[in-house]
């Protein structure tokens, strides 16, 4: 151990961005544990740590950035999410007033943003050139790599719509059918 | 993902995680980042735990929900996150994650599988973060 006051993350590299201000905080004593992470993973989302953080990375099948965030009170055991928020880009922050404003866990979707709307933060596009062109090739390539299974017209080489097929349960391949094929290197 | 632990200088802790998921998603699909329990947990008593990976496979194990658990039981963090990956691997052998695991002294430690995962941490007077390599399990 290193000693107190202390911040530890995931990842090196550009993330030790979110480190260093996390940590710094702390060395104010009025900056609370709370304050830190969320000071830290604001850092992070402003610069996009290595794009998976942030505004403009992993888009999804229709070229969008949805974000996700926690954050969690060790003393209370309280915590604040939001999930899938569209259109927002400090979602963090939303946490925080999720964890704050309300007695909820999480708040998703398209309500997660009108919440944060009501709780002032600015409703923004979350695409970037990058972004936008690097959605525009993977559908150019047929779509591939992509989550579907068990969908017409074949995943694995089709782009949607799709349509689901008819699984049967009581089949022996059944489970077989539910594991997936040559799925992305998916992670978040 | 950046999922963070900090400790107040008073013992005081918090966690949290942000992302923007999984790339070439379906639509509405939500991975472990806020998921109490799987992107990150702490409990100021015992410790706290951040994680990264395949959220598809990591939101069905609660991985540092079970390592802070595992921290309770007088675990190590090392041996904590270790356990708590290796569940995962039991069931999803090429599941890519990582998790770091830190105490209320500020001991720390890490594990992984399916890539070599890092963490960074700074306490005390440290003028620099440090940067852990983690092997994968």
């Amino acid at each position: 151990s290193p000693g107190l006051p202390m911040v530890i993350n995931t990842w090196g590299g550009p993330f030790t961005i979110a480190t260093d201000a996390a940590y710094k905080s702390l060395l104010n004593s009025q900056t609370s544990a709370l304050d830190a992470v969320e000071l830290g993973c604001a850092t992070c989302e402003a610069n996009q740590c290595d794009g998976s953080v942030g505004f403009g990375g992993s888009p999804d099948e229709r070229c969008e950035t949805t974000l996700d965030a926690m954050i969690m009170d060790g003393t209370t055991m309280k915590s604040g999410s939001v999930a899938a928020i569209r259109r927002i880009k400090d979602v963090i922050s939303v946490a925080r007033a999720v964890l704050e404003h309300t007695t909820h866990t999480m708040l998703a979707g398209d309500f997660a943003t009108e919440f944060a709307i009501s709780n002032g933060f600015v409703e923004q596009n979350l695409t970037t050139e990058d972004s936008a062109k690097s959605c525009e090739e993977w559908k150019a390539s047929g779509c591939q790599p992509n989550y579907r299974i068990n969908v017409t017209p074949d995943p694995g080489s089709s782009c949607g719509p799709y349509t689901p097929l008819t699984l049967d349960s009581s089949a022996p391949d059944y489970a077989t059918n539910l594991v997936p094929r040559d799925a992305p290197e998916g992670h978040d | 993902t950046i999922s963070m632990i900090a400790l107040h200088s008073s013992g005081t802790m918090a966690a949290g995680t942000s992302t923007n998921g999984a790339g070439r998603k379906v639509p509405g699909r939500v991975g472990d980042g806020p998921i109490t329990g799987s992107g990150s947990y702490v409990d100021g008593d015992v410790g706290g735990c951040g994680a990264t990976g395949d959220g598809d496979i990591m939101m069905r194990f609660l991985p540092c929900y079970q390592a802070v658990e595992n921290l309770r039981l007088g675990m190590s963090p090392k041996l904590a996150a270790e356990d708590a990956i290796a569940r995962m691997v039991r069931k999803y052998p090429k599941v890519s994650s990582g998790i770091v695991v830190v105490n209320t002294k500020g001991e720390h430690g890490g594990a992984g599988s399916g890539w070599t995962f890092t963490y960074a941490y700074r306490g005390g007077s440290m003028n620099q973060t440090v940067v852990v390599s983690v092997p994968p399990i």
